[in-house]
């Protein structure tokens, strides 16, 4: 069962078409093994990526390092599924 | 378990197996109004469930609605239980709705990934596709909404078998997608086909794969201002509407633009909510609001589909 301890949701907002090519060059990157939950699409929409936890520092160094906006939509994603799943079985027992 | 609809809890997410017997205690509860016609079988050999809500004639023209395509999006197919149990209290009672059912058939497919659902609830928490395995290589599953023949393999689609866009061998190679084209070839009267994702709250028409304006885009754009507006009436969400490689992205191989392609004027795909915050795992108290809103920018098409048939 695949678990997602530590893995955050980002959410990175592009202030200019230069910015919006950096984040799509980020989504691109294969090895940081990225879930694009919302894609780069225009500056007015900000992108949503689930981060493995292995590749958040990676990933926060290069936005930080150009400049690029972000904040943490889901700290820990694995609290937020676990609270389902317990929010579930209690619904059907 | 739930023993008849009135018990099931609309206001939590549910296993396959619980969707499942939902449709057949509401099939057997309103035996008049409500069938469900089995389209074909998964990869995993689950089957594909079509909810007919009919009230007599042949071939009547129809509006189709499918939730639950991108297995993740677990809103989907528990708004789609809600509208289900919608349609069966509001038939007879609602004017409006009576009119349509009076004059079309409603077809709804809850669960159009059912293998796909059924391994987030048990593996995978976060995975969209299918899950028949691609040969020769170690990753799993098709996008089911890159696999259909329209602009199928161009830009807006992943030939790697490891993305999440992964388009798939062949247009229509899933089974869950050719079931869906084979029924609807079979059918020749469907008007309309409304197909609900999450998230991020849009209406799209087509095109996705194309920057092509549609011949009807002008009507699908008034339309969907229409529908959101009704959907805003509620409580206020903001959607976005308009052609999806305009609004969201290029996408090649999606249902709307296969289905407009066909003829299928009234093509359309929502992106319910929300706006980011929580993403495909949308607290269950948010499921009940989701679809009534939902349901009002349903309403919207449907009573245009039915006031302009053609």
């Amino acid at each position: 069962k695949k678990t997602f301890v530590g893995d955050q949701v980002l959410r990175v907002f592009a202030k200019d078409e230069v910015q919006l090519t950096v984040i799509q060059d980020l989504s691109e990157m294969k090895q940081l093994q990225l879930d694009v939950w919302r894609g780069p699409t225009d500056v007015a929409t900000p992108m949503d990526i689930r981060v493995p936890f292995h590749s958040l520092m990676s990933v926060k160094a290069y936005l930080e390092a150009r400049d690029v906006q972000y904040t943490i939509m889901i700290k820990d994603l694995q609290a937020d599924i676990d609270k389902e799943e317990r929010q579930m079985q209690r619904s059907s027992y | 378990a739930a023993k008849t609809t009135d018990d099931f809890d609309y206001a939590n997410y549910h296993v396959l197996d619980e969707i499942y017997s939902f449709q057949d205690m509401l099939v057997a509860e309103n035996p008049t109004l409500v069938s469900k016609i089995v389209i074909g079988q998964s990869y995993e050999g689950r089957p594909l469930n079509v909810l007919k809500f009919s009230t007599g004639g042949t071939n009547r023209p129809a509006i189709w609605i499918d939730t639950g395509i991108h297995s993740r999006e677990w809103i989907t197919p528990a708004s789609g239980a809600w509208f289900a149990k919608k349609i069966v209290l509001d038939y007879g009672h609602n004017p409006a709705l009576t009119a349509i059912l009076d004059k079309m058939d409603i077809l709804l497919e809850m669960v159009v990934n059912p293998d796909g659902y059924h391994f987030t609830h048990t593996s995978n928490r976060m995975w969209r596709k299918t899950r028949k395995p691609n040969p020769g290589s170690s990753c799993v599953g098709v996008d089911p909404n890159r696999n259909w023949d329209a602009g199928f393999g161009t830009a807006g689609s992943s030939g790697n078998p490891c993305d999440e866009t992964y388009r798939g061998p062949t247009a229509h190679s899933e089974s869950e997608i050719k079931s869906i084209v084979d029924f609807m070839k079979a059918h020749g009267n469907i008007k309309a086909v409304l197909s609900i994702h999450s998230y991020s709250q849009m209406l799209l028409y087509p095109y996705g794969y194309t920057s092509t304006s549609a011949k009807d885009q002008k009507e699908l754009h008034e339309l969907a201002k229409k529908a959101i507006t009704d959907l805003a009436s509620l409580y206020g969400t903001a959607y976005r509407y308009g052609s999806m490689i305009n609004i969201i992205y290029q996408a090649s191989g999606n249902t709307i633009d296969w289905a407009y392609n066909q003829g299928i004027k009234y093509s359309y795909t929502f992106e319910l909510r929300d706006t980011g915050r929580y993403g495909f795992i949308l607290p269950a108290n948010q499921i009940i609001p989701t679809a009534k809103e939902t349901w009002l920018a349903l309403m919207a098409i449907m009573e245009h589909i039915n006031a302009n048939t053609y």
